[in-house]
């Protein structure tokens, strides 16, 4: 079983705006192992 | 039931032989997986290659199998046998017993203890505000922002799916779906009929409080849970649902070999999909079944039924929709509150 998330969150708007402290960052890999309640991302 | 001699031994031979190719079945996938994770180390990524085994799963009657696999696993195990069964289980599939909720005793049959749940503390939330949390145990395959207007995501090297076909064209989703008609019409159904309200979702009225801002970004997460993985869902943020799709569609399984070689593979499933708000806009979890994890459950809907076998196996028929809330509020989930689980068969 698999399960996908797709949502909204705040992004650099342009090039100058990439060191925003409000972008949404991953905080996880590929093919790493999670479990419920970790951060994937802030 | 034989008298013979001969008989008797018949039943401990099936047996036997059933026991030594299933073990010969379970090395040959560690070693498959063994040579897969070798070759992602050395960095090589793998490539979609539909071959012909993925072509044979298309004919076979899938939905049965897992119906008749989840029924065979729903069978009560003597309670003697529990523990050794679920220890089994455990060392074939790498779970935690020590993580289960209730004493291995308790566990009336696999399926019972499949959807176990866990202790209390076993998994702690992240209790940052700003952050997003994994709503499941698993492996993260895929994630990333979407770009350009189809918003497609990578099942593999060489092979995208599209996010509106995944969630269906009436979703949220605040990017133009490909191909959308404009002038699909409002339906509101009986609403005598277990207060179900049919809206197309074209309409204005769900939408207007998610819009496409230019400071928002869209972005997906894909994690895959293995057979020995926790199987309950949880709510990744604080956000209200406001619509539940059910897509009733094939039932493929969705392993490594599966991604790589089957097309479409997670918009052809049988998949429930909720969508709704967050702080930050737009949000939606999609629960893909699969041959063995057929069926999924919501406890927000406890109504609601998958895995059913009189639906048609067309993945181009229209989804059932459930409106939670007409109002456009729809209803509130916490964060790491159980949402629903992964059933088998």
């Amino acid at each position: 079983s698999t399960v996908v998330l797709v949502f909204q969150a705040p992004t650099a708007n342009s090039p100058e705006d990439s060191s925003s402290s409000s972008d949404y960052r991953f905080c996880v890999k590929q093919g790493d192992r999670v479990r419920v309640g970790q951060a994937l991302g802030r | 039931t034989g008298d013979s001699k001969g008989n008797a031994f018949l039943v401990p031979g099936a047996t036997m032989a059933t026991i030594l190719m299933l073990g010969a079945l379970h090395a040959r996938r560690l070693y498959e997986d063994k040579k897969i994770e070798e070759k992602r180390e050395k960095g090589i990524e793998l490539e979609f290659h539909q071959d012909v085994k993925a072509s044979f799963l298309g004919i076979l009657p899938l939905r049965s199998i897992s119906r008749a696999w989840g029924s065979f696993m729903s069978l009560e195990i003597p309670v003697w046998m529990r523990p050794h069964a679920y220890k089994a289980w455990a060392r074939a599939f790498h779970s935690n017993l020590e993580e289960a909720a209730r004493p291995l005793e308790e566990y009336v049959s696999l399926q019972d203890f499949f959807v176990r749940s866990l202790k209390e503390g076993c998994r702690p939330i992240d209790p940052d505000p700003c952050c997003l949390v994994s709503p499941v145990d698993g492996t993260v395959l895929r994630f990333g922002e979407l770009k350009g207007s189809r918003g497609m995501i990578e099942q593999v090297k060489g092979h995208s799916y599209s996010v509106p076909a995944l969630l269906g064209n009436n979703s949220l989703l605040p990017m133009e779906p490909e191909g959308k008609n404009e002038s699909e019409e409002e339906a509101v159904g009986d609403k005598s009929d277990n207060s179900w309200l049919r809206v197309s979702l074209a309409s204005p009225k769900l939408r207007e409080n998610i819009s496409a801002s230019p400071m928002k970004g869209l972005y997906y997460c894909v994690i895959y849970l293995k057979p020995g993985d926790y199987h309950r869902i949880h709510s990744p943020v604080d956000w209200n649902v406001m619509v539940r799709r059910h897509f009733a569609g094939r039932l493929f399984p969705v392993n490594e070999r599966a991604t790589r070689t089957i097309r479409n593979l997670y918009v052809e499933n049988e998949r429930v999909v909720l969508e709704g708000k967050w702080k930050e806009g737009f949000m939606a979890l999609a629960a893909v079944g699969a041959t063995n994890i057929g069926s999924i459950e919501l406890f927000i809907e406890p109504d609601l039924r998958t895995n059913k076998p009189k639906k048609k196996l067309f993945p181009t028929e229209p989804p059932e929709e459930r409106v939670y809330d007409p109002e456009g509020h729809g209803l509130k989930l916490e964060k790491g509150k159980e949402v629903g689980v992964f059933n088998m068969g």
